[in-house]
């Protein structure tokens, strides 16, 4: 088996030959930008504004050691939701924010209260999501930093330099579509994801 | 980690969001493996913005809600896919398909057993087809088995069955099939009707690679 098995390539061998054409989702804004959480040289932060009206779902891992981003995303979700403002996501790769104790809940808290602040919007509202290095605490201040530059480049095309943006050890962005027609127009779906290693989803 | 955003413009209530999306979990990000290991930041949002001129989705036993449902469910599949495709050092593609267990539940035991199995990843890297490392999966999977009344096949080919090698193993065939990048792993139980089918990728150097140096 050792002499046979293959050295890892830059771009997996078993890459979709192009990232796909995205539709416009009309109310979904997104930006990508670069705070250096980890990574220097490329972009690692993702802000995405949703119109007023959006409704949210989620589903999230069952780890007993979720991060605080989980937590704090699954309590917004818990009650009935408040969708007349607005909403919003950001993320970031590089530091997962988990295993950080209290510091972990004040991170989310720096980084959701400042899209909120930049966007108005609600704070509960603002849903976050950070991967990376388990166990150190995540540089809010760097993520807050570029939140502004984020928010005035809001662009409703942006779903695949958002989807660079989220990559960690992932050697190509992923993307998917579907639409359909119903009665009165299209309906159009469009996702983003990233994940390469530490996969073997437990979610609900 | 796995992180998935989906977005759409359609016109529907949260709970009937959260609905739809519950009912496509198990069947996409929750019947794939790279490495075994479940993440601690592992997060999947769905926001409907409400923007289509389309007639909103109030029942979920409704056309619209039915191809939403449909729709969502093969962006989902899409996106899980493209996670295993870009497994750490992966170099193929693996479906593996249980049926015939004994209920739906031991079928994702079996398949997950498989699925994660280093030694079972390993020969995939190697281009091995080594059904008799499947075998063991089944066995330590805590799944309801009977040695004699299985059926593993690699593609359409049968290579054991009834407890021993089957008598048309061709280990020419089957080392050609294994050179493919996308392989399909078939175990039939012989039980029950309980089906199932995940997604894994082989397990190869460059894994190691990878999470050696992936360090703050």
């Amino acid at each position: 088996v050792a002499k046979t098995t293959k050295k890892a390539k830059a771009v997996s061998p078993l890459a979709p030959e192009s990232f796909p054409e995205l539709p416009v989702i009309a109310g979904a804004e997104f930006a990508a930008g670069a705070a250096g959480v980890k990574y220097q040289g490329r972009t690692d932060v993702m802000l995405v504004r949703l119109a007023a009206g959006t409704a949210i779902a989620g589903a999230f891992t069952k780890s007993s050691t979720r991060a605080a981003s989980i937590l704090d995303c699954q309590a917004k979700l818990s009650g009935k939701q408040e969708t007349g403002q607005g909403a919003a996501i950001i993320v970031n790769s590089g530091n997962a924010n988990a295993f950080t104790g209290k510091n972990g809940q004040e991170s989310v808290d720096k980084v959701t209260g400042g899209v909120a602040s930049a966007l108005s919007i609600p704070r509960d509202r603002v849903f976050s999501s950070s991967t990376g290095v388990i166990g150190e605490p995540l540089p809010a201040e760097r993520i807050t930093a570029v939140i502004g530059q984020l928010a005035g480049k809001l662009d409703a095309g942006g779903a695949a330099d958002a989807a660079q943006a989220i990559m960690t050890t992932d050697t190509f962005p992923k993307g998917a579509t579907a639409s359909f027609e119903a009665e009165g127009g299209t309906i159009n779906i469009v996702g983003i994801a990233k994940g390469s290693g530490m996969i073997a989803p437990d979610m609900a | 980690t796995m992180l998935v955003y989906i977005f759409t413009d359609a016109k529907i209530a949260p709970e009937m969001l959260q609905k739809l999306l519950n009912g496509q979990l198990a069947s996409t990000f929750n019947a794939i493996t790279v490495d075994s290991d479940t993440s601690t930041s592992d997060a999947l949002i769905l926001a409907a913005t409400g923007k289509t001129t389309a007639q909103p989705i109030t029942d979920m036993r409704s056309a619209p809600a039915r191809r939403f449902g449909k729709a969502l469910g093969q962006v989902m599949m899409d996106l899980a896919h493209q996670v295993v495709r870009d497994g750490e050092g992966a170099t193929k593609f693996v479906e593996v398909q249980v049926t015939g267990a004994a209920n739906n539940n031991d079928a994702h035991r079996v398949a997950m057993a498989i699925a994660n199995s280093p030694l079972v990843k390993t020969a995939i890297a190697g281009e091995d087809a080594n059904w008799g490392r499947v075998v063991m999966a089944v066995g330590k999977s805590g799944a309801q088995a009977d040695r004699d009344l299985l059926t593993i096949r690699f593609g359409d080919m049968v290579l054991a069955e009834n407890g021993w090698r089957a008598p048309s193993y061709d280990e020419a065939a089957a080392s050609a099939y294994m050179k493919r990048d996308h392989l399909v792993v078939g175990v039939d139980l012989g039980l029950g009707r309980g089906k199932r089918t995940v997604w894994t990728c082989d397990l190869t150097h460059g894994y190691i690679d990878i999470n050696a140096d992936y360090r703050s």
